[in-house]
């Protein structure tokens, strides 16, 4: 564990919190993208099967633990507690169309052809791109809560700070793994429009808004 | 070499 990935985490987790705290405390979830969430509910549960084939750290499975949770529970806020609220006619995008080319490049491009190994990859594949739903909502709308907006910043900046992480493990512990590196950067160049805005805008105190 | 045995990560 190094510094780079323990912020990463945090900034992680962090983004979890303000998601939730965002729709509990505005009781509506108008503004984010339910099939996002889905994807990542689909990320965490494909990826952390290993907590039953592999023991790492008590911190790894308790945070595996939690992210798998929240996942669900966002959901739950989303589609059943203030499924009035949610912004159905505007997050239309084909989750199909991230689900499948992914399970594809995870067929295709892996480590091991082995289950569990397979479905690591996928969600690894999954993950880099399962923010799209909720940016090509933004788009839709062209707007984004000042809240949503910290939302995406802190789960832009977790993968940032992999970036770094990944790095500074390259050079320390002569460990990479080119599967989470291109997969990882390819999310995080994703987020970079987003933060763009997020600085120009949000930290000046004005509401995220795209230009017109 | 690319260590990919174990996924350590989050």
């Amino acid at each position: 564990m190094n510094i780079f990935r323990f912020l990463g985490d945090a900034s992680h987790f962090a983004a979890i919190i303000i998601l939730v705290l965002k729709i509990w405390k505005t009781r509506s979830c108008a503004g984010l993208s339910g099939r996002s969430q889905i994807a990542f509910a689909i990320v965490f549960t494909t990826r952390y099967v290993d907590l039953l084939t592999s023991y790492v750290s008590l911190y790894n499975s308790l945070a595996k633990i939690i992210f798998i949770f929240s996942s669900y529970a966002t959901l739950y806020l989303i589609y059943f507690r203030f499924k009035a609220t949610y912004d159905g006619n505007h997050d239309t995008f084909r989750l199909e169309f991230l689900l499948v080319p992914c399970a594809l490049l995870a067929l295709i491009v892996n480590h091991r052809f082995q289950v569990v190994e397979l479905l690591w990859t996928f969600s690894i594949y999954l993950e880099s791109v399962a923010i799209l739903p909720q940016l090509f909502l933004i788009s839709k709308t062209g707007e984004a809560e000042t809240i949503t907006s910290h939302y995406l910043f802190s789960l832009g900046s977790y993968r940032g700070l992999y970036i770094l992480n990944w790095i500074y493990r390259y050079y320390v512990q002569n460990y990479y793994d080119l599967i989470a590196i291109s997969a990882g950067v390819l999310q995080t160049l994703l987020y970079c429009d987003f933060f763009y805005l997020y600085i120009t805008r949000v930290i000046k105190g004005k509401a995220f808004a795209l230009p017109a | 070499s690319d260590s990919s045995k174990e996924h350590d990560e989050l």
